[in-house]
């Protein structure tokens, strides 16, 4: 088909305005809880001297929004109701960014706490990471694998919780080698800091390749 | 309006056909992970002499019909991407259930995991249950209103690792305090145990009310 759906038009805009503006742009994926707002705060810190933005999106409230304000900036979006983060949101959204004169190094858009729709929405990002924490259990991979088979690098947070939930992450590793062969497997805690130097070295990597 | 739409008829439906046979229905709705499977698999088996059939919906697998296939009748839903249970497939599932020879006293829904879309489908189920678990942090109830505001009941789950991540409920009554007064807040574990005859007896008082 030569006609793209409306949003995927929208999200090729997204796409080319972000790499124009040299912006490493991701767009985390994950279930409600599993640590994404945490992820940010502490991925931003992490980052040091790059300059970075938000883009979140919730059914409603600002509460993610206000978490990542002192370090970042942020655009909070309210779905009322609306399932996943679409390209036009994104595009609004970087917009209130002033994207062409914010010099931003990195864009990270949270989307809404789901893993059944957000994968079905380009957003215009470069890269997509889908997050799983470990109280969720040993079958999520298995179970929402639409979120994960298209995803360029996973993260398994909270692998401080491993011990006392008695998680393994061989399940994990096992169900994506069906699925996902390419993107690599980050453990780690955004609460303790283990494995977020893997992730940033992941990030900063990514961000040095956009050229 | 008077015209119900599509799902809402078949939701109708449903609802008569379950009161008309005696069996008292709920559609359980969480996140991924929060211990829908789990609490069913201890449910059934705490109900003891009743009988017992689960309908469960995911995206792929039949992982969680098997986990409780060896204590109830169950019926597994794929939706093959879709993000929620319809009243049609809930129609269906009743079918293979046989429901008007199964002489069933309760009808356990599993909803596929997700805070969001779920709360938008009536399935035709007697009551709401609404769930949550500690690892998912204090602001869920604020975020995911939609979910929360119509529950007949909620469940606070995985009560037993509260110490560890030095969680505190009260945050969760009074989110819920401003949106939801009627449905009682139930604290349980269904790992170890703990609260759940607080939730069997909500079951079994709402099934003698059912007549
Ligand atoms: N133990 C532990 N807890 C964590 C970790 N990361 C996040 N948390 C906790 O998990 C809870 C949820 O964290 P959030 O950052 O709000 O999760 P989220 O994915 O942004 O949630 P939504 O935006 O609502 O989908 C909070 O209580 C966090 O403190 C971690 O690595 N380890
Ligand atoms: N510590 C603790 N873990 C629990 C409890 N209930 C469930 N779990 C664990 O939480 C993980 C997820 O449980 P499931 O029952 O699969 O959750 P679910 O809500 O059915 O998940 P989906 O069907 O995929 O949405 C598993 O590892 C369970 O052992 C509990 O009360 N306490
Ligand atoms: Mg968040
Ligand atoms: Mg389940
Ligand atoms: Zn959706
Ligand atoms: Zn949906």
């Amino acid at each position: 088909k030569n006609v793209l759906d409306a949003n995927d038009e929208v999200a090729l805009e997204n796409r080319k305005l972000m790499q124009q503006y040299g912006c490493l742009s991701v767009n985390i994926i994950s279930a409600p809880g599993s640590g994404k707002t945490t992820l940010l705060e502490k991925t931003i810190v992490g980052l040091g001297g790059a300059k970075s933005a938000v883009i979140v999106g919730d059914l409603q409230t600002a509460r993610d929004a206000e978490r990542v304000a002192d370090v970042a900036a942020v655009v909070q979006i309210n779905t009322e109701g609306g399932c996943h983060l679409s390209a036009g949101q994104v595009a609004a959204a970087l917009e209130k960014l002033d994207i062409r004169n914010a010099a931003l190094d990195y864009i990270f858009i949270e989307n809404v706490g789901n893993m059944v729709c957000p994968s079905g929405f380009d957003l215009g990002e470069h890269y997509r990471v889908a997050m799983l924490s470990t109280p969720e259990g040993h079958d999520k991979v298995a179970k929402y694998n639409t979120m994960f088979q298209p995803a360029d690098v996973i993260l398994l947070n909270k692998i401080d919780l491993a011990e006392v939930l008695e998680f393994d992450s061989s399940c994990i590793r096992d169900d994506l080698s069906k699925i996902n062969t390419r993107a690599p497997l980050i453990e780690l805690s955004a609460k303790t800091g283990e494995g977020m130097d893997a992730w940033l070295a992941w990030l900063k990597n990514a961000k040095a390749k956009l050229g």
